[in-house]
């Protein structure tokens, strides 16, 4: 039979920045096709797919309850593969090759994590598990 | 190929949206 995909509703307008991804009004429906855990969701709104992100979108039937994943406060040890500096007060800067404790993966792929004394948001998509093959 | 995510960051949520969930 049919695959049925979850259907979204935009939250906000949102202009997209390169090619593949999608414009959207707040209110567009879309369906997802895939979650990426970097936060880039791959949608289809009426005959348009693109990549979409998911901070931009809420559950049709349920908006108030997200299936965030719960946070884990002993933390995960990841490694940063990219460094990044931080844009917004509650975001980390961390250089290349730094190892953190991931504490939340939320599913925008701005995930929690722990890095001595300092938490703050970083990007999932710059972040690989230890022990993890690149 | 389309299916490539972006390779940058996606963008943090909304503003009005971070202060409703937070």
């Amino acid at each position: 039979g049919p695959i049925i995909l979850e259907t979204y509703r935009a939250i906000a307008d949102y202009s997209k920045c390169t090619k593949y991804e999608l414009d959207l009004q707040a209110g567009d429906h879309v369906e997802i096709v895939e979650k990426n855990d970097n936060g880039w969701w791959f949608c289809q709104c009426e005959s348009r797919r693109g990549w979409v992100p998911a901070s931009y979108l809420e559950p049709l039937e349920s908006p108030d309850e997200t299936e965030e994943p719960e946070p884990n406060y002993e933390g995960e040890l990841y490694i940063t593969t990219n460094s990044y500096t931080a844009v917004e007060d509650d975001e980390l800067t961390l250089e290349e090759g730094e190892t953190i404790e991931v504490i939340h993966k939320l599913l925008d792929g701005w995930w929690v994590v722990r890095k001595g004394e300092e938490t703050g948001h970083y990007p999932s998509m710059f972040l690989r598990a230890k022990g993890e093959k690149l | 190929s389309i299916k490539q995510p972006p390779k940058n960051p996606p963008p943090r949520p909304p503003v009005d949206v971070r202060r409703k969930r937070t």
